[in-house]
């Protein structure tokens, strides 16, 4: 499984945009403020992820891009599988509300979650690093370290 | 139970030894609080050449970064992710540390796709593709560049 | 009492929007988290150019650095430190953000001393003074270059 | 008051060292682990600083240069200030025990804290910001913040 595009529509700083990935190391770079965080938390929201610390939004509306008068936010990764194309689709509005598509047809979050686990995928896993995390293992008591080894075994 | 997580443990810390080898030329171990009990705390321990073995949390900031990347690559190699996403993760190594681990990137990224965030030359020079993030009036625009 | 905070807090709030714009060309300031309750907390807002306020916890890594630069800086436009040690400050800051703070370091050097610790030659091209640290089987040495 | 120069005898990954610095700009740089931090620290402890947080220390003995024979730890600050040179020393032993001289005449902790004091220095005071702690201003809870207004009204 690999992730072939992402495209986010008024989600934070972005009013529309679509990227391609390759299937190998991709670096995203620009100035300060210029979007790169916010497209991994374009990545993580259309996964599922629930909190403010993730998406740095006290609550959902605020990831609505805010210079305009955009009602809706919608991020959508196209992944390559071995038997194709997957889309994952999440998209909020001003009250809040979250709604999920798996290649078009309408999800409950815990379905389109379960589907990611099988492909060994999870919103807030340890595969998704966010800005200033990355010393976190080592900052972490042995106790929850030690957790890390349990979900793996 | 217990049989599966000790092996787990074995098989995480000689690749972790092998990442941390091949960014630093050290050592690298884990090894449990209290030896053989399973529910005390994981201890991470390193060897930097030419230095002592020093508790963790007394590394310098670039080596906390590199002990923390071999950790999680260790992992990824015991249980693999489809793909894995940096945010920065480059911020404290100096231009040599962070070529090395943009190269080992790139040789990981042979098996798993990566995804990095980064402002250092040295990590964007071994990508095969660079997006570049800009933004004019709040709105942020993207441009794609293939570079293999 | 209550007066002295007050009229603490519009200096610094003041100082704090001179900091911030000579580095962004934004706007910056302090207020309560209850209006005219000194008991209240701290609130720190800033609007970066083309940009709408927003809570300082959504800014980007950057723009955070830049932020808490201009809030230390205040503090220390209106109650000088004799001298302030910074350990990696910039890590988080691109180039063009870097020159400007190590410029604005270089000006406010000429009534403070700064004792910074950089990896960036953005922020080193404006020191006075550089002291180059190397490690070698696990002792440090230390060689220093006066640049003005 | 500035800091004219700064002695470190068997200090972390200093065995010796003697470095000056100007009054104006000064910028410590070189590899990773190669010893920058350690200079901070270095202040730090001879101000007075307590706590293993602010100097990667579990414990005071851990803070002697570990890589030979040496009993002892010594850092001295040489401060330049309008009515001539102060020299301020702290010297740790094996047994964690420290000692203090202000130009060559043995004080205890407090004397030299308050000493300092009246200089507007302080060990751990907010204009020495230890690596990765710049955003902590910004990560603090509002009232810790304005707890900071509070010192300097
Ligand atoms: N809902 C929104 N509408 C418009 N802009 C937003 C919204 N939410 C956040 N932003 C803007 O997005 C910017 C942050 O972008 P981001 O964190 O991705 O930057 P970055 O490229 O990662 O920068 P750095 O290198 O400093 O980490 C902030 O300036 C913020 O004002
Ligand atoms: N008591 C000691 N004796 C000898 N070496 C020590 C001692 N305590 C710490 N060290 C070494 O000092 C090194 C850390 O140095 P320091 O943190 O100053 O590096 P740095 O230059 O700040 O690096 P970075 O750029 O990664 O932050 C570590 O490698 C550690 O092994
Ligand atoms: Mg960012
Ligand atoms: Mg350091």
């Amino acid at each position: 499984l690999t992730i072939k595009s992402v495209e986010l529509i008024n989600f934070k700083s972005f009013k529309l945009a679509n990227i391609s990935f390759s299937a190998g190391f991709n670096a995203i770079t620009g100035p300060n403020g210029s979007g790169k965080s916010n497209i991994v938390e374009a990545i993580n929201f259309a996964l599922g992820i629930r909190g403010s610390r993730a998406l740095r939004a006290e609550n959902v509306p605020q990831l609505i891009f805010n210079k305009g008068k955009a009602r809706k936010a919608r991020v959508t990764i196209v992944f390559e599988e071995s038997r194709g194309e997957v889309r994952i689709s999440r998209e909020i509005n001003r009250r809040g509300r979250s709604r999920y598509l798996l290649n078009g047809i309408r999800k409950t979050r815990t379905q389109i979650v379960d589907f990611l686990l099988k492909h060994n995928v999870q919103p807030g896993g340890h595969n998704i690093i966010l800005q200033g995390d990355i010393t976190k293992i080592i900052k972490m008591k042995p106790v929850e370290r030690r957790a890390v080894i349990d979900e793996i075994s | 139970k217990r049989e599966v997580f000790f092996k787990t443990l074995l098989e995480v810390s000689k690749e972790f030894n092998a990442v941390f080898k091949e960014l630093t030329n050290g050592r690298g171990w884990l090894r449990m609080e209290e030896k053989g009990n399973m529910d005390s705390g994981l201890i991470i321990e390193v060897e930097i050449p030419e230095k002592k073995v020093v508790n963790i949390d007394s590394l310098s900031g670039g080596e906390k970064t590199l002990t923390a990347l071999a950790f999680i690559l260790a992992l990824q190699r015991h249980k693999p992710s489809p793909f894995y996403i940096f945010d920065e993760a480059d911020e404290a190594l100096d231009p040599v540390n962070c070529r090395k681990f943009s190269k080992l990137i790139r040789r990981e990224a042979s098996k798993t796709q990566f995804i990095l965030t980064s402002l250092r030359k040295e990590t964007l020079v071994e990508a095969q593709k660079i997006i570049g993030v800009t933004v004019n009036e709040g709105l942020s625009k993207v441009v794609e560049v293939e570079i293999k």
